[in-house]
C-alpha cells in the first residue's frame, strides 16, 4: 500500500458516499445514469467475489464488500424506491456497445486462460468504460447538479491517483500490471473533458454547463 | 517488471 492507492480508495469511497447523499438529501436520483451505476455492479460482481477465494487484507476484503453492498443498495434506490425520479428516457446509451468488445477483450488479453482470471480482466475494461452512459447524458441535458459532479470527479480522481501509484510500485517492487495499467489510463482519459469543466467552473462556484 | 497475479488492488 502507498499513498497514492490510499487515497484513490478513499477518494473511490467519498464518490459512492457523495452519491447516496445526493439520493438520500434530494429523495432523487436525477440526473444519474442507471446504466452506469448497473454496469458497476457487473464490475464489482466480477472482480470481488474473489473474496471467497482469496485474502489479501482486511482492508481490502471491508472495501470489497463495500463496493458490491453499496452498488446494489443504489441500484435498488434507483430501481424501486426513487423509481419516479428516474427518467429512463435521457438513458439512452447502448451498453451492448462496451459490454460485447470487453467480453472479446478479456479473452484475448487475460494473464491466464481460466474463468476468474477471465472475469478479472472483463472488469478492469468494464470499469474503465462504465461512466460512458453517465457523461453521454450529461452531454445530452447539458448541465448537471454541483453535488453529482462531486460525485464524478471523485470517482475520477479515485482512478487518476491510481497512475502514480502504478509509477510507484514499478520502482519500489519492480511490478507492473499491464491490463490494469492500459484500461487505467484509458479510463482516466475519459474524463479529462469533464475535469477541464469541472476544475474551470464548479470549483470556481459556476454552475456545471457545457457549451450548446 | 513482471505482472502481479496476485491482484492485490481494488
Amino acid at each position: 500500500m502507498n499513498l497514492f492507492r490510499l487515497l484513490g480508495d478513499l477518494s473511490h469511497l467519498a464518490s459512492i458516499l457523495v452519491l447516496l447523499h445526493k439520493i438520500q438529501t434530494s429523495r432523487s436520483c436525477r440526473g444519474i445514469s442507471f446504466k452506469t451505476q448497473a454496469l458497476y455492479v457487473a464490475v464489482f460482481v466480477a472482480r470481488y467475489l474473489d473474496l471467497f477465494w482469496r485474502y489479501i487484507s482486511l482492508y481490502n476484503s471491508a472495501m470489497k464488500v463495500f463496493f458490491i453492498g453499496s452498488s446494489c443498495y443504489i441500484l435498488y434506490l434507483m430501481k424501486y424506491r426513487y423509481r419516479p425520479t428516474n427518467d429512463p428516457s435521457i438513458d439512452t446509451f447502448r451498453i451492448e456497445y462496451l459490454l460485447v468488445p470487453c467480453a472479446i477483450l478479456s479473452l484475448i488479453f487475460n494473464y491466464n486462460f481460466m474463468p476468474t482470471e477471465i472475469l478479472w480482466s472483463f472488469s478492469i475494461f468494464l470499469e474503465s468504460v462504465a461512466i460512458l452512459p453517465q457523461l453521454f447524458m450529461l452531454q445530452r441535458t447539458g448541465e448537471a447538479e454541483a453535488i453529482t459532479t462531486h460525485y464524478l470527479a471523485a470517482l475520477g480522481i479515485y482512478r487518476a491517483l491510481y497512475i502514480p501509484n502504478w509509477i510507484y510500485r514499478y520502482f519500489t517492487e519492480g511490478v507492473i500490471d499491464p491490463i490494469a495499467v492500459t484500461a487505467g489510463i484509458v479510463q482516466t482519459g475519459l474524463y479529462l473533458d469533464f475535469f477541464y469543466v469541472y476544475f474551470t467552473k464548479v470549483l470556481q462556484g459556476q454552475k456545471f454547463e457545457l457549451p450548446a | 517488471g513482471s505482472p502481479p497475479s496476485s491482484h492485490d488492488e481494488l
